[in-house]
């Protein structure tokens, strides 16, 4: 568990951070 | 089975999903009574990366002209902000007391809060893509609805040309589409309509050619016929647009296609 919440917590801010590129690259 | 509908959507939340419901059957099977981690690195990283998405949503809801993706997408972007401060909380609780139950609760809630909102995001986003697609094709069943009351060569010409850029257009975004999709029955679905559209569009104006050949030669004979078959093709054109529009719009999946 110790390494998995911070795992995922690195995986969720990759996962905002292509949301926002994703955002990014269609809005242009 | 596909979860998400079209493939960038997949490749963005899929792995985060799992990751979640791995973590969520694991935080409610343990029992280690272990301390947590400080997660307050990670935690901070994440408000960060939070703070940009939301200023990079809300620089798109005001510059859009898609009244309702300006509609929906504040709503996503509270609910990732919303997320993004319950971990917030957990990390600084769990700072105080790593063995906090509360503080373990707030971690899930927030990670699956962060999940449900960029995906609604992208959602919102995608339906938006969508709709862009469905206005060209109904610019087509526009000019469709024009070929009726083309009876002169010049007219054709301008209609040919008219027509063409939108549905070079329809056919390379539809395309585009299709190959974005992750159900396999939408997709053939798609590429099906595309293919009939291209084969119709050429017997369309050689039939709105020989109508206005036959209405302009002094006997005028077959001309009542030659509109039929050009009324037909029109109406075969428009069905297919029609139904291209519809398969766009789906993202959920239909129970008969998985009998």
């Amino acid at each position: 568990l110790r390494i998995g919440w911070e795992h995922l917590l690195t995986s969720i801010n990759r996962n905002i951070n292509e949301v926002e590129n994703q955002i990014l690259t269609r809005d242009s | 089975m596909p979860v998400f509908h079209t493939k960038t959507i997949e490749s963005i939340l899929e792995p985060v999903a799992h990751q979640v419901s791995r973590l969520v059957i694991l935080h409610e099977e343990a029992e280690d009574g272990n301390a947590m981690p400080n997660l307050e690195r990670p935690v901070q990283a994440v408000s960060r990366a939070v703070s940009n998405l939301v200023k990079v949503g809300r620089e798109t809801i005001n510059s859009s002209d898609d009244p309702i993706l300006r509609q929906d997408m504040p709503a996503s972007l509270v609910r990732v902000e919303q997320a993004s401060r319950l971990l917030e909380e957990a990390s600084s609780m769990l700072k105080a007391d790593p063995y906090s139950q509360p503080a373990r609760g707030k971690l899930i809630d927030g990670s699956r809060g962060i999940l449900q909102g960029t995906s609604s995001l992208l959602l919102c986003f995608d339906e938006s893509e969508v709709r862009k697609i469905i206005v060209e094709c109904k610019r087509v069943l526009d000019y469709l609805a024009v070929a009726e009351v083309i009876d002169t060569m010049e007219d054709l010409v301008q209609f040919v040309k008219d027509l063409s850029p939108c549905l070079t257009k329809v056919s390379r975004d539809v395309d585009a589409r299709e190959k974005e999709l992750t159900h396999q029955v939408h997709r053939e679905m798609l590429i099906r309509c595309l293919e009939q559209v291209k084969t119709l569009a050429p017997i369309l104006i050689c039939s709105m050619k020989i109508y206005i050949q036959l209405t302009s030669h002094p006997n005028n004979k077959g001309s009542g016929e030659a509109a039929e078959n050009r009324n037909y093709l029109v109406g075969r054109m428009g069905d297919e647009i029609t139904e291209i529009i519809r398969v766009l719009q789906l993202t959920t999946y239909d129970e008969d296609e998985w009998d």
